[in-house]
């Protein structure tokens, strides 16, 4: 399972 | 990171600092709409749901917790601070912003990336930020003169927004993945809606006079 896409933005 | 979104960060920043040094150094909020502000804050608080959870970097963190504690310094100060409620325009300030909650609660229930309790809060962010300018536009309408502060609060707010569209534009063409469609079509509803702002402060800069809004 591919790890969640963390959301990197503000 | 990027120069555009690095921009658009610091852009942000300075409309909320701007807000904070109007409403302290002035002790007043005229002109300044408190439903704006809440949905700011509300803003805030969804899409940082995952402050303790996902460590990005310190840049990252720091900067949630300075949006998070000044909106809510802001709605509090709006509220409660005795000096600075008195000045707020309550009777001009009556745009029913808890249908933008509703409606933007709906939406994210529709439309977002998985059907998780942080997407779901996420998507609902993205759409509530992309409207919750609204209050504050038909306050600025209805109250005619702007003054310089709120302003420039609002031109801030709007050319954040618009440096990120860049950045995403950017992130599309250098990174293969990136997909984040969500934050790219309410961030240019966002920008839109600042469309006609953006105009009359332009003309009031160009030909140095004070900003009109038509009424």
């Amino acid at each position: 399972e591919q790890p969640r896409d963390p959301h990197d933005e503000l | 990171m990027n120069i555009f979104r690095f921009a658009g960060d610091m852009t942000h920043l300075i409309s909320v600092l701007v807000l904070l040094l109007k409403i302290y150094a002035t002790k007043s909020c005229s002109g300044i709409s408190l439903k704006t502000q809440e949905l700011y804050a509300l803003v805030f608080l969804a899409r940082y749901l995952d402050l303790f959870t996902d460590f990005i970097s310190v840049y990252n963190t720091v900067m949630k917790i300075v949006f998070i504690m000044s909106s809510l310094s802001i709605v509090w100060c709006m509220r409660m601070h005795p000096m600075v409620r008195r000045s707020y325009d309550k009777e001009l300030d009556t745009f029913r912003h808890y249908f933008l909650i509703a409606g933007c609660l709906l939406g994210a229930l529709l439309v977002h990336e998985k059907f998780t309790f942080q997407e779901i809060f996420w998507a609902f962010s993205l759409y509530l930020e992309a409207v919750a300018i609204l209050p504050q536009l038909v306050l600025l309408q209805r109250s005619g003169n702007v003054d310089n502060l709120t302003g420039q609060y609002v031109f801030f707010l709007g050319a954040y927004r618009a440096l990120y569209i860049l950045n995403w534009i950017y992130r599309y063409f250098t990174e293969k993945h990136f997909g984040r469609w969500i934050s790219c079509i309410s961030g240019l509803v966002q920008t839109a809606l600042y469309g006609d702002f953006f105009y009359y402060y332009f003309i009031s800069w160009k030909n140095n006079a004070k900003l009109q809004l038509p009424a």
